[in-house]
């Protein structure tokens, strides 16, 4: 089972670009939300947003993307996001 | 057939910049040793890279999602659901559990209490002198006292004589000869500050990293395609009084790479300083003869970025902000028990040049979680291993949402061991 080697964490953005809290937004300004999927293979990461008065991320709002491959990218400096079936990806691994 | 005490030693902003994870130049022999004894995680990660909503994660085994803390401003039990945590687990099995330093995170996200009563059997301890670390006690070249980023100390000179991290050792040394004799099982929880900024730490551990090795990150650069929604513009860093002097632009504006080399040697100088008071605690829990019924869980709320992708500090999905060191030692199972007088956590000077590097006793490569900290803990203690959580679990007091690590304390060299305990 492939969801047995996974690992799974977040990040809470105010905007689409860098600004004064977005580094630590508090809950009301959240306005996306940075889900991602580590598998020994790769990390995909989507930005979606979020409303945190219902705490609900809506993934079909997506605003950006990233996906490293560990063996050919292990500092995760090349986003092969745009260059991959992403959306499909994510759906298949969604917890 | 006692149950096993419980340390649980959680670090600050600690990536797995050690010598039992690769790194060559940090020195960290007590970390290594506890490591040569133990089971280590390669690739363990927390749910969210900022202190609070990690601490609460993995403290309550429940998701950022779940315990509806992303910032740090609310209290799960209020504003998520009642979640029982892992000291209150062992509170309510019979256990001492006692809190030491930054374990939960100060403040409302843990109900000004570090959630006692629920989870600890006394007041939780702060040290005294925790109260100056964001004030000017750092010696600036100019002779006057900042409150700096890079601030390397003489601990004469500064308020009470001392650092807080000093203080927590002693504190939870203290609690271990009173637990000594203690009819009940114990769970300490020792919370370190170091290495999160400012890099206040005495300063002849920077003696340790001259600056002639201190290496730039090996990709320094903002990368082209990295959306600008994942960036951190590490403004904590930016309000720190050297860092302000050097008047970097924001967001993307770099750090001057001298200042990015001593940014770096004071982040592994913290972690230095820090090795020498796990050192000084395993020590005394060696010397107390508890190693052969405590098990050791040693971990960090979540990694650092130093200077990777042009970011410093955490907030951000990056591996380096998120990738976490995961250590347990279970005794007679990661390592045997020790002879009566052996020391298996003798106190290692990372000053001694002849001290060698240990490799780790047991490694497992596996993507496992911090949110599995609680489960695992219950599991290896002899406890009842909490059910998996239901979707949604806002209703349900005691539950987990992460895995249960067991299987990989089952080690086929040791079960065939027929003088082993267990």
């Amino acid at each position: 089972n492939p969801r047995e080697l996974i690992a799974y964490s977040q990040y809470p953005r105010p905007s689409d670009i860098p600004q004064w809290n977005s580094d630590k937004p508090s809950l009301k300004d959240i306005k996306i939300m940075g889900y991602s999927i580590r598998t020994i293979d790769y990390r995909y990461t989507v930005w979606v947003g979020f409303n945190p008065d219902e705490f609900l991320a809506n993934f079909s709002d997506i605003h950006a993307g990233e996906l490293y491959f560990v063996d050919s990218d292990p500092l995760q400096d090349h986003n092969m996001y745009n260059d991959s079936q992403g959306g499909d990806l994510f759906q298949l691994l969604m917890p | 057939t006692d149950a096993l005490n419980v340390l649980l030693i959680i670090v600050d902003d600690l990536r797995p910049s050690l010598g039992c994870y690769g790194d060559k130049l940090v020195r960290s022999p007590n970390i290594d040793q506890l490591a040569s004894h133990s089971l280590l995680f390669q690739n363990a990660f927390a749910q969210q890279a900022v202190c609070a909503p990690s601490r609460v994660s993995f403290l309550t085994g429940r998701r950022p999602d779940t315990t509806r803390l992303y910032d740090f401003n609310s209290y799960w039990r209020v504003h998520a659901g009642n979640f029982s945590t892992i000291p209150q687990y062992f509170k309510e099995n019979g256990y001492v559990t006692m809190s030491v330093g930054k374990v939960f995170h100060p403040g409302i996200s843990s109900n000004h209490t570090d959630d006692s009563p629920y989870s600890w059997s006394f007041p939780p301890y702060h040290p005294s002198s925790e109260k100056y670390e964001n004030t000017k006690t750092c010696r600036g070249p100019d002779g006057e006292l900042h409150a700096n980023l890079l601030c390397p100390v003489d601990v004469l000179d500064v308020p009470e004589g001392t650092l807080p991290d000093k203080q927590s050792t002693e504190q939870a040394i203290q609690l271990l000869e009173k637990m000594k004799t203690s009819a009940s099982p114990f769970f300490l929880a020792v919370g370190y500050h170091k290495p999160h900024i400012p890099f206040r730490y005495p300063k002849e551990f920077q003696k340790l990293y001259p600056l002639e090795n201190i290496t730039l990150a090996p990709d320094p650069e903002v990368p082209d395609g990295l959306p600008p929604v994942a960036y951190n513009p590490w403004m904590d860093i930016r309000q720190r009084e050297d860092v302000q002097a050097l008047n970097i632009s924001v967001p993307y504006g770099p750090i001057p790479v001298d200042f990015q080399r001593k940014i770096r040697q004071s982040y592994f100088a913290s972690v230095s300083y820090l090795d020498t008071q796990v050192g000084r605690l395993l020590s005394a829990l060696d010397d107390l003869q508890l190693a052969n019924s405590t098990i050791i869980a040693f971990t960090s709320d979540h990694g650092w970025a130093l200077g990777e992708h042009g970011e410093w500090a955490k907030y951000s999905n990056f591996d380096v902000a998120t990738h976490v060191p995961l250590i347990f030692y279970v005794p007679g199972r990661t390592a045997s028990l020790p002879e009566a007088g052996e020391k298996l956590f003798p106190y290692l000077d990372p000053f001694d040049s002849a001290s060698q590097l240990m490799e780790p006793g047991r490694q497992s490569m596996d993507l496992v979680e911090l949110v599995s900290l609680f489960p695992t803990l219950a599991g290896l203690a002899g406890l009842q291993v909490p059910p998996r959580c239901p979707v949604p679990s806002f209703h349900v007091e005691l539950c987990r949402e992460g895995k249960n690590l067991l299987k990989h304390f089952r080690f086929r060299d040791l079960e065939e061991d027929p003088y082993l305990p267990g």
